[in-house]
């Protein structure tokens, strides 16, 4: 659908009314290690498909904010600039549920961005 | 800047690409000159050229829209979610989400569920010719773009990453590198 300029844009467009492939994950906001939330293997398989969790661990994708999850978040974090935490936080969600490219930013566990820079946090994202 | 692993790149002796669009997505002029414009922000800095083709076929580069699933293993998903994506060299494969709402020209609003086209195609390019992302958050590499945004100019560190891999367009001058992102950068993005 391509638009000359945004005036062109239908009012039935406004983000409102729209719901985003990642929209539903804002409910997972303020989740840490040790909960079980329903949906949240979905935020896990979100994870796995930019390379944060291991493709391989598909027996993790359960509801469990497990181990894998915390240290992908970790790992996200180091990379997007935002206080490494460790959990679902609010800059945290907020970034997760923005539009982006497809392109993984882990490949074959290891990254290029910030967190392959720092030695201590590239060995968590090899050992995924 | 990052690069994908074992740094694949266009070899040497292929330095004048052609690019063409899917036949099927009878592509408008006005968003052909999108992708010119995206494609001549990279040629500036490095000793390459673009140049369209109507032999999709045989170009090196094949841009399309798609929809869903589209057989190569990463489907699309919708309004918003991901919006393009594009394969290390030398596939040359470029695709974006056909579900999107694209602006053409100017820089989009937060208020609407719509996505600048010369951004996403500038950082698609980027991949197409071997950068990876980057954490730098006004590069083109950055991966995600909210919905309110324009960035189409290449930062300083967009410049040393692919300058890295091709060396250096003899006439550029060093004054392209942005270190600014247009439009509003506050919205969430959905």
């Amino acid at each position: 659908h391509f638009f000359p300029n945004v005036s062109a844009i239908p009012p039935s467009l406004i983000p409102n009314a729209i719901e985003g492939a990642w929209t539903s994950f804002q409910n997972f906001t303020g989740c840490h290690p040790g909960q079980k939330v329903d949906g949240l293997a979905k935020l896990k398989r979100y994870f796995q498909y930019f390379g944060y969790i291991n493709n391989n661990a598909s027996t993790n994708c359960t509801d469990d904010f497990d181990d894998a999850l915390e240290e992908a978040i970790k790992t996200y974090q180091l990379n997007f600039n935002l206080n490494v935490t460790g959990e679902l936080d609010a800059p945290t969600m907020e970034h997760i549920v923005r539009p982006r490219c497809g392109v993984a930013d882990v490949i074959n566990g290891t990254s290029s961005m910030n967190s392959g820079k720092r030695p201590e946090s590239h060995i968590h994202a090899v050992a995924h | 800047y990052s690069f994908f692993p074992n740094m694949p790149r266009w070899p040497p002796s292929r330095t004048d690409l052609t690019y063409a669009f899917l036949p099927a997505n009878q592509i408008e002029d006005s968003v052909k000159v999108v992708f010119a414009r995206a494609f001549v922000r990279w040629s500036d800095v490095i000793p390459m050229t673009f140049t369209e083709t109507a032999s999709f076929s045989t170009a090196d580069i094949r841009i399309g829209f798609f929809s869903g699933d589209h057989g190569d293993g990463e489907p699309f998903d919708g309004v918003l979610g991901t919006l393009a994506h594009a394969f290390s060299p030398p596939s040359g494969l470029l695709h974006l989400d056909g579900d999107e709402n694209w602006v053409v020209n100017g820089s989009p609003s937060t208020a609407y569920a719509a996505v600048d086209l010369e951004s996403v195609a500038v950082h698609e390019i980027g991949h197409l010719l071997g950068l990876g992302h980057s954490s730098v958050e006004e590069a083109i590499m950055y991966p995600t773009i909210s919905t309110g945004s324009r960035r189409v100019e290449l930062a300083s560190d967009d410049i040393q990453g692919i300058q890295y891999l091709y060396g250096s367009n003899p006439n550029y001058n060093g004054s392209t590198a942005a270190t600014t992102q247009e439009g509003d950068t506050s919205g969430s993005g959905s």
